[in-house]
């Protein structure tokens, strides 16, 4: 038996939203520490990468480890019929072969339930290591998105570098080329418009921009993302989940032939 | 030319 309620249930349709692109269907964990989902594209070059803890839903039960798989845009129109103030609950049996949506309105006056078929999945789970990165960014969400469509459209792959000047994004296309320098700037009202540059070492990564633009998907669930790059590894763009957890992103980087 | 490493590569499968 597993039963999730979440009075911020828009948070769970942004979720959805920030994944769906990169991911059509997916395997859901459910344990005690929390729910959780690990999903490569299909090409296997990004990975997603979901945590919501249990002590961040309202009511969390969950009486033994469960796995579901779920096509993502199929819940993407479940939830799409959420009003935006509604409380979701979410349920599931063992051995179902659905699982169940509810949507309360803020006033109980409204009340839906949706049922949902569940599909079998032969998921491949990757053994992350525990990484020290070379450096480690955190911008604006806002920013990022903005500097990752924009380069988008001049050219197909983005070279992050960073320096002890800042972070650079660069571009290269058949119009001619582009490089965005932010600095790090903590003298900002509000801390989540601040940038800041974590670096041991300078590192200089190829990433393809289709991945990035697709990460900022998770736009809509955190004020600041912050991007961890090492010479040796996928770089990791994460989007904190206020009380919650996280949306992690790995991508592998492109290397010159 | 660039070319696109995949996630193997650095994640070994569990």
């Amino acid at each position: 038996m597993l039963e999730l309620r979440l009075v911020q249930g828009s948070l769970l349709k942004k979720v959805v939203d920030a994944i769906r692109d990169l991911v059509n269907d997916a395997s859901f964990d459910c344990s005690a520490t929390g729910f959780s989902l690990q999903a490569m594209d299909s090409s296997h070059v990004a990975l997603v990468a979901l945590l919501l803890r249990s002590e961040g839903f309202d009511h969390y039960r969950c009486d033994r480890n469960i796995s579901m798989g779920m096509n993502l845009n199929n819940m993407a129109k479940m939830l799409r019929c959420a009003g935006n103030d509604d409380i979701i609950t979410f349920k599931g049996d063992d051995g179902s072969d659905t699982v169940s949506f509810m949507f309360e309105s803020p006033t109980q006056d409204k009340i839906s339930d949706f049922e949902m078929k569940l599909m079998d999945i032969d998921s491949e789970r990757l053994g992350i290591p525990e990484a020290k990165y070379q450096a480690i960014v955190r911008m604006p969400s806002t920013e990022f998105a903005r500097i990752c469509k924009d380069l988008g459209s001049i050219g197909d792959t983005v070279v992050i570098s960073v320096t002890k000047e800042g972070v650079k994004f660069s571009t290269r296309g058949d119009i001619g080329s582009a490089n965005i320098v932010c600095r790090q700037n903590t003298d900002v009202d509000k801390p989540e418009q601040a940038t800041t540059v974590e670096m041991n070492d300078p590192v200089s990564l190829t990433f393809a921009l289709r991945y990035m633009n697709s990460f900022t998907k998770a736009t809509p669930l955190s004020n600041q993302v912050t991007i961890s790059l090492s010479s040796e590894l996928p770089v990791v763009v994460e989007y904190k989940i206020a009380e919650m957890g996280y949306v992690r992103f790995y991508l592998a980087p492109k290397i010159e032939e | 030319l660039y070319i696109q490493i995949i996630l193997w590569t650095y994640f070994p499968n569990t």
